[in-house]
């Protein structure tokens, strides 16, 4: 189990770096295992520097850098040991739109080598745009959900809560 | 083993039977605020096992059965499906044989929740094992819920190994 | 001093049901002082119910409502006794396009009647759209923050990390 | 009262001395991730008087101050200056008759913070008063932070009387 652990963090170490250098066009990343010479006990610390800038704590980070950082580590374990399912729920709001394309050209290449199956809750126009089918929910009752697939331009209707999907 | 559809009936606002087909590649849920989008991926972690009513935005686990609206009356059980696909042969002893499996749990208002797998009765600690074997569950760091994504980060280092364990 | 928290507290409770009703359409909500009978150690409670919805407790609330809700809570404090600035720090990030611009036609409102001045934080074009004035924050040399002022136009050529701003 | 105009000089990402001007109406903040806009309203309630170092996403407060980038080296000291216009009067004696009064804060790296009110020195304590006089604050319920707005709706009962405390 120990060798099993400690492979599967190498692993997940140099994934991480690649992805953070990647998704960040710079800097670099690493993990640690601290607080335990036992790595079944020990835990797991994230350094995370963006390009051009001083190492620091993780909480310095901005809310997209955050969201960025915690994506390439959740990527870095699926490359290793691939999830049948990813479900991301609105983890595109704190993204400008540079970085939502950046996030989703990877999440393009996972589902394509990691074979994963996507779904992505998201109100951006451009994820929308790069999924390759749209589920709409509705309420045109209200308080009642109904699931209806849809195509780009009807989801642009969409953003209107009462508005009915035009067929 | 892929997930390949969930079907949800009386889950939270989703009162009609309701399917998801989950299929290879990025499938898009879009929809304006409120409408029901998380409550999708609270089915989908339900049926998995999740036993702690706070993990589902719920006081208490009888919360997630569709509570009426202004217009319809409250329902007395929710029940979610999940199907996967077994064509690969890689789930457990005795489904290694069949080519969909398919997990059904019920809640009935006011009782316990009940498995079942291919139709014959099972326990949450069945399913588990059957989801851990597919490299998913309940807790599955890949499922992602809204406002969760900046938690990571902001976890202690003891909090963050779920991520490590998942990939060994 | 407790005269004055009860009068506070009619007046921000009659704001916050009106309010509440105006972001949503429709529904109602309301406060309660909970917890203790002498209003000065008493407990704030929301109850708050969208339009069509069974009334539940503020927690199953999703995203996108919560924010609303906290939105009208906080402009009802205004109204009640006017903040001299208000700064909102990408607020809009979990909200449809539909309340993206519910909330700033209410925004638009309070500076008129409260005088508040507003500093908000945005990745969204149509809260851009809405805005007096732009100020754009660039990072052209790394690590390193600028403030420039920029119109719409600019504003969206910004969302390229390294993009210097067009003249 | 009204604040009119920010300054920043060493001030976490801000190290070249920038200025932002607070007028009537709404006034937008863009920019890439992680280029600096959350910094800004973390100098405007670190001049009001804030003294927790995790209120700045900071361990501790020297953190505030320009830690260097691969081109240039740290700062020495961060400076954030505030100016209101006080053209109602409203403000509290000594300053009832200055049209402008400039609130200004510094941060020497391992010394103390120090406060001058119109160029003259001053408390913490003088600076909160001045501010609670003109309705706002560093824990203002009108500052809110990245993430927080959601905060409200998932707070203690007790622990949202700010809000109504802060309205009477
Ligand atoms: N047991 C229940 N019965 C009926 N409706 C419910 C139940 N539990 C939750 N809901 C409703 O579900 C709604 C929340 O849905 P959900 O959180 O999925 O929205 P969403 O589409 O994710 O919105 P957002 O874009 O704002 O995140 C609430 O308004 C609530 O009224
Ligand atoms: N003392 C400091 N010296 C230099 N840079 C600092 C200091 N403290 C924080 N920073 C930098 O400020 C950046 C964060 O800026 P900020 O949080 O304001 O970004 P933002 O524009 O709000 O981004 P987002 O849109 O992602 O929220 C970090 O990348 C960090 O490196
Ligand atoms: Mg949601
Ligand atoms: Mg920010």
């Amino acid at each position: 189990a120990r060798e099993k652990l400690l492979a599967a963090f190498d692993s997940v170490n140099h994934h991480f770096g690649r992805l953070f250098t990647r998704l960040f066009g710079g800097g670099e990343a690493q993990l640690r295992l601290v607080g335990h010479d036992d790595p079944l006990e020990a835990g797991l610390e994230v350094f995370a520097c963006p390009p051009g800038k001083k190492p620091q704590a993780l909480t310095a980070l901005s809310g997209g850098e955050r969201a960025l950082t915690a994506v390439a580590l959740l990527f870095a374990a699926f490359l290793t040991n691939p999830a049948p399912i990813c479900v991301l729920d609105e983890v595109d709001a704190p993204l400008d739109d540079a970085n939502v394309d950046r996030l989703c050209r990877l999440i393009e290449e996972i589902a394509d080598e990691a074979g994963t199956r996507f779904l992505c809750i998201t109100h951006h126009r451009l994820t929308m745009a790069r999924m390759d089918r749209l589920y709409g929910v509705t309420m045109e009752e209200r308080g009642v959900s109904r699931l209806v697939s849809v195509d780009l331009r009807q989801a642009d209707s969409f953003r209107e809560p009462s508005a009915p999907l035009r067929a | 083993m892929h997930l390949t559809r969930l079907r949800l009936a009386g889950f939270k606002s989703f009162v009609e039977s309701t399917e998801l087909r989950i299929e290879p590649g990025l499938t898009g849920i879009v929809g304006p605020n409120g409408c029901g989008k998380s409550n999708l991926v609270e089915a989908l972690r339900w049926v998995m096992g999740e036993s702690a009513a706070r993990q589902m935005r719920a006081s208490e686990l009888d919360d997630v059965i569709f509570a009426g609206t202004a217009a319809r009356p409250a329902r007395n059980y929710a029940e979610v499906a999940l199907a996967l696909d077994n064509q690969d042969g890689l789930a457990p002893p005795p489904y290694r044989d069949q080519s969909v499996i398919e997990v059904v749990r019920r809640l009935p208002r006011g009782g316990a929740s009940g498995y079942r797998i291919n139709g014959r009765g099972a326990r949450a600690r069945d399913v588990k094992q059957l989801l851990a074997d597919a490299a998913t569950g309940a807790r599955s760091t890949a499922i992602v819920a809204q406002g969760q994504i900046g938690a990571f980060v902001a976890a202690k280092p003891t909090e963050r190994r779920g991520v490590l364990e998942e990939a060994a």
